[in-house]
């Protein structure tokens, strides 16, 4: 698979971009996280494409923002719990 | 909006076009 460059992405609408983002991302997301990738990447979509550029070239970018992302999912959940059970 | 952030974030599928809030909050 060749990758993906800013020239490739500009040429493509907004939510075509995210698309392709999504398609390389997940595979690397799902390799650290497999039960929750789908959702990790949903909420990496919402960041820049420049920046999720960078992310696919920079494991450790991109895991650090897994990781940012999980915390943020799993308060997510315990908020929710907590709402539900009131 | 009401209450629909129970579904949140969006999940992205490999394959599926990619509606982002969309997918949640048609």
């Amino acid at each position: 698979q060749e990758p993906l460059t800013v020239s490739m992405l500009a040429s493509a609408p907004l939510q075509e971009q995210k698309h392709m983002l999504g398609e390389r991302l997940f595979p690397l997301i799902e390799a650290i996280h497999p039960t929750l990738a789908a959702k990790i990447t949903g909420m990496l979509l919402e960041i820049d494409a420049s920046e999720l550029l960078h992310m696919l070239e920079s494991p450790e970018s991109l895991g650090s923002k897994v990781d940012e992302a999980v915390a943020v999912l799993q308060a997510h959940y315990a908020e929710e719990a907590a709402q539900k059970a009131k | 909006s009401n209450g629909s952030s129970i579904n949140w974030p969006p999940e992205f599928h490999p394959g599926v076009p990619w509606k982002g809030l969309q997918n949640i909050d048609p």
